[in-house]
């Protein structure tokens, strides 16, 4: 199974918009997806009409069942979406709680990897979205991952914060002795800006070998896509910020060989 | 003093852009301003080409002296920026290990209200930019203002977003007796886009006292003024979001009455 974690510690750069894109192309091309939000607002949860504020089952029950030692199948924890080949393990506005009851307790840091550990043969891919934060639900994502996609805006604050997300990534690694490949990928790209056009060419720079050779241009559909509460690759295939993600589909697959 | 929070759980919504944008109006107008940068990410202190990663003097000290029961000075924290009138308390991402180190231990949401206090004849505006995050820092902040501001993206998933922050925040407030005065201002209108369109109605008829009258448009200039390391007011007086900021401007100190 080729697990994907979308994250940036910086707010609003299209974490979830590339989950459910990314998503949504798998699916319709017949790989089993799941979707896992490990964000406690809970934007992909929302995105496909379920309430993280009013909801029993979610990603915060295997932390519990963790906390209690009782073991859960995270099977159960699992809702289908609308579109077939597409699932959901949603989260819980209950998540915002989680650092300060576990902190870094042992353990606390591999619950979603164990349990995506036991669903290997149910899908193809998950694709997990983060908060913009660090702490355990991030931990988490970078333990369950074996790729790491970061999406950045194309403007000079974003490449400030991509610097000190690859020295904190690189602590965490170095701390649990693994080494994860990362893919860095330009978003919201308007080339007719200078600031956005400026950025491009400095993160190729200086990421060379890390940044997808192309960009996710702005495409207004995606916010259309969202209030349709379906994925922005059956809403509007044709969009050119979908294509983008289709091409980025492909450079991210050949980039990992099987997993 | 006005004390302004400007806070949303989502992320990208413009709460940095609106901080930096009506801090430049206020000091070119000659008011006396403090910034204050509550996020780990530290996106306000990176405005200011400042690093949160290698800082000394930080809000983060304000949360040591109280663990360690030695007063502070607030006023040795902070720093001029170029413009003058316009201070900021920087922030350091050693405030992302906050929750964890102190929770909810007694006092600790108090910590920004205290020293505000102590500042109270320095400034006649303290602005406080926030994470998008639950926590001991957006308790913080909401301790230490009289007005709350609320930029929203008008998008659909915004509103859901918006609607939870809500519900949370008004729990906060009963559990500290307090009742705050909150203004959402609808950012990144784009009237292009039905979606967009749509949300800002959809804003007005569900918040109709505590919205906005107008909105703040899409504008690349935002862009472009962050890589300038100047506030947009200054960098670019006449875009269309500038003026839009003035306005809000004039609206917030309407609303707020003498402090
Ligand atoms: N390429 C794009 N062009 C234009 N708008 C986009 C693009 N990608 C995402 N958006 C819009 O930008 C906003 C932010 O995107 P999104 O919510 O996916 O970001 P995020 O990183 O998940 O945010 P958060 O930090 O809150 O989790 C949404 O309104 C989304 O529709
Ligand atoms: N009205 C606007 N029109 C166009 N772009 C905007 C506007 N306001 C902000 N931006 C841009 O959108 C991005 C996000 O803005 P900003 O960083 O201020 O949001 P934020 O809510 O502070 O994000 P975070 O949740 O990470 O703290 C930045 O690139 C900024 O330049
Ligand atoms: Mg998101
Ligand atoms: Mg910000």
């Amino acid at each position: 199974m080729k697990i994907w974690t979308i994250t940036n510690q910086k707010g609003g750069v299209g974490k979830t918009t590339s989950v459910v894109t990314l998503g949504g192309i798998l699916a319709s091309a017949g790989e089993r997806v799941l979707l896992v939000d490990l964000d406690p607002h809970g934007s992909l949860t929302s995105y496909f009409r379920l309430d993280p504020d009013d909801i029993d089952k979610s990603v915060y029950n295997l932390f519990q069942s963790m906390v209690a030692k009782k073991p859960l199948d995270p099977q159960s924890l699992i809702q289908a979406t609308k579109t077939p080949g597409l699932d959901l393990l949603p989260a819980s506005t209950a998540l915002a709680t989680l650092d300060r009851q576990v902190g870094v307790k042992d353990g606390m840091g591999l619950v979603l990897a164990t349990s995506l550990k036991k669903l290997e043969s149910e899908y193809s891919y998950a694709l997990i979205d983060t908060p913009p934060m660090l702490g355990v639900l991030m931990v988490n994502a970078l333990a369950a991952c074996n790729h790491l996609v970061i999406p950045v805006q194309t403007e000079f604050l974003a490449l400030k914060g991509l610097e000190r997300m690859l020295h904190t990534l690189s602590m965490i690694f170095k701390s649990t002795k693994r080494e994860i490949d990362y893919t860095v990928v330009p978003t919201m790209f308007d080339q007719r800006t200078k600031a956005s056009k400026d950025s491009l060419r400095a993160l190729r720079e200086q990421y060379p070998d890390n940044t997808w050779k192309s960009a996710i241009p702005v495409d207004t559909r995606f916010r259309d896509a969202s209030s349709s509460g379906v994925p922005p690759s059956i809403f509007a295939p044709s969009a050119r910020g979908v294509e983008a993600y289709e091409a980025l589909l492909q450079a991210l697959d050949a980039r990992q060989k099987a997993e």
